[in-house]
């Protein structure tokens, strides 16, 4: 991965202030959910490194909603792998959002537009986003780097709050890679 | 060097720009 070119905006294009990468995982059969299986069921969809080339995969990509089966798509930093044992999120968290049914695609995309447009301000702290598609939610997550930092997780709570603008009774839970880690699963 | 932020309503209006393939 780390050996491809990177991205670079194209002429008159908007460039971001860092590339990202697109990542598609779907669970496989079996019961197997061990960190090697997890990263053989990652798929590279696409990088990008203008606001242009961002929607020109991301409208291409079947929306969250529209997904079957147990999925996720990522949407990381360009460099940071979307794993817990990457060296970006070995000391990180994340903020989890349980949706109901038929507010993914929606919130994925408030979301992610606003970890492009630099609107969390905590400099480089934000990893990348993830939304998994389950049989009885969708959950949106959001990744950064500094788990023990409280100052910078209460600005990216307070900001994801607003941009979702979800019912002031959602709960959000955050979670650290290394408790993860420890029980084996991600939420 | 300076911070590259953008408003959602800007992102939206890329998204049918003739650039956007």
């Amino acid at each position: 991965f780390k050996l491809r070119p990177s991205p670079r905006p194209g002429p008159g294009e908007h460039p971001l202030q860092f590339n990202y990468a697109i990542w598609f995982s779907r669970k496989s059969q079996g019961k197997t959910s061990s960190s090697a299986s997890y990263d053989q069921n990652l798929k590279l969809v696409g990088t990008f490194a203008s606001v242009e080339q961002f929607w020109g995969i991301y409208s291409h990509l079947v929306r969250p909603s529209d997904l079957s089966g147990h999925c996720d798509y990522h949407l990381f930093k360009e460099g940071i792998r979307p794993m817990w044992e990457d060296s970006a999120n070995n000391k990180g968290g994340k903020w989890i959002v349980r949706l109901k049914k038929g507010l993914g695609s929606r919130c994925w995309e408030n979301l992610i537009l606003a970890m492009l447009g630099e609107q969390f301000m905590v400099g480089e702290e934000i990893c990348g986003a993830v939304i998994s598609i389950r049989y009885q939610e969708d959950i949106l997550a959001l990744w950064n780097r500094t788990a023990c930092d409280q100052v910078t997780t209460s600005r990216i709570r307070d900001t994801l709050k607003r941009i979702l603008n979800l019912p002031p009774n959602t709960i959000m839970e955050y979670k650290t890679h290394n408790d993860s880690i420890k029980d084996n699963s991600s939420f | 060097g300076t911070k590259i932020f953008y408003e959602r309503n800007f992102l939206m209006q890329c998204r049918n720009s003739p650039l956007t393939r």
